[in-house]
């Protein structure tokens, strides 16, 4: 299976596409997605060429043909169904997030164990945890997102996993076990802030 | 200059220390620390050398004394002070985080366009963007999270170099370009999830 590197390099490229299709191009070339995502062009055709993408003979890439071409690599033709563990500060934002649909990744339920955040009507049902397995198992969902606090995460990992989720996007911070067959994401807000901070020390003393 | 995951490693140590310690642990052996975090013990021993801590004669280390170590390296020793620039779904995220202060870190103030975000009494100070140079200047600012759409973060990129901004977080799903002597770390939430999906798929197929 592909390195991690070259999927969330592919997920880059399709990103500038976009943003290069409303401002009108009709045509990239590997230099123009190399300078939007900070590669090198020959690692934009090496990638593509994992992923069994060509140009045209003349050169260069249809934005329409190519942005379509990735979209079926990432899984983007079928609605990959989501759901959340969390509704808190971050849960609500993924919630209010309206950036996911329009990439095929939709959102349908969020879990909490604050009877407080329960709310049947909304946009997004927000439900009772005691509730999460049925509702993955009858939904059929594979993807779950852990927003909760670092010592709760373990148990809703465990829950998931006994629900038949597949992969997690995990804010918690910390490491969480899972079986060969789960694939597991980390997002460490708090560390990524303290690196930049590390960095900018290190950059003023040296 | 240290590497990017050396670093990193580090403050997942930290926080694997500060949920041992709540647990009454009151010393540690690099394999604990290698199981928490997902590295291995010689991975820990050998991110501990560069940074110059060594463990106690009979083997393992203080925890106490290991997180102020790991504190001081990070800078931890004084408050970091940070803002935000975007007053959204992500930046009302941060700003409502209890978790910065613990560790050092303080938003003090978020910018936004939109007149009506703007909210003066509060515990953090949402102002108009126009007050955003001077702020910086006044307070001697170094560290700026983007959270505004991409199409407005360069702009926002910019101002930040200006005002004399030297590390940014930036969660806007764009290639920010920075001079040299200027830290940038990418949070990309969709990227992120689309990463997690494209494995579910890959290993569901295989
Ligand atoms: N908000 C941020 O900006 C931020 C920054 C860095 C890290 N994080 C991390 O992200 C995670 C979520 O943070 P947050 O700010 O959204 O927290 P939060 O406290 O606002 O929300 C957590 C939610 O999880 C619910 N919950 C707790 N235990 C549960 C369980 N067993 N099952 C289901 N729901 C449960 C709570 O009721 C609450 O609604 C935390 O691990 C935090 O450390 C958040
Ligand atoms: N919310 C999420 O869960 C999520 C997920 C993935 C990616 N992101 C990315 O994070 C960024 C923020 O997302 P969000 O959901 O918070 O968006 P949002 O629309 O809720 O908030 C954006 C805020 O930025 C302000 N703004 C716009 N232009 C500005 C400028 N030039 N200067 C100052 N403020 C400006 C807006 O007034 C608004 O308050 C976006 O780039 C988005 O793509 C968010």
């Amino acid at each position: 299976i592909t390195a991690k590197n070259c999927v969330a390099r592919l997920s880059r490229y399709k990103s500038a596409l976009n943003r290069f299709k409303t401002l009108g191009f009709v045509k990239v070339f590997s230099d123009n997605l190399a300078d939007a995502v900070g590669a090198t062009s020959s690692q934009v055709r090496k990638d593509f060429s994992v992923f069994g993408i060509s140009g045209s003979k003349r050169g260069g890439y249809k934005i329409d043909e190519l942005i379509e071409k990735i979209n079926n690599i990432l899984g983007k033709n079928e609605v990959q169904q989501v759901i959340i563990v969390g509704a808190g500060n971050i849960g609500s934002a993924l919630m209010n997030f309206k950036g996911f649909e329009k990439e095929g990744m939709k959102i349908v339920a969020c879990f909490d164990t604050d009877p407080t955040k329960v709310n049947r009507l909304g946009n997004i049902q927000v439900l009772p945890i005691e509730e999460l397995k049925s509702f993955v198992l009858n939904n059929k969902i594979k993807i779950g997102i852990i927003a909760v606090p670092d010592n709760a995460a373990p148990g809703v990992m465990e829950a998931l996993l006994e629900a038949g989720i597949k992969g997690v996007l995990n804010f918690a911070p910390i490491q969480l076990k899972a079986p060969e067959e789960c694939v597991v994401n980390n997002v460490n807000i708090e560390s990524e802030l303290e690196n930049v901070i590390y960095y900018v020390n290190a950059l003023q003393k040296s």
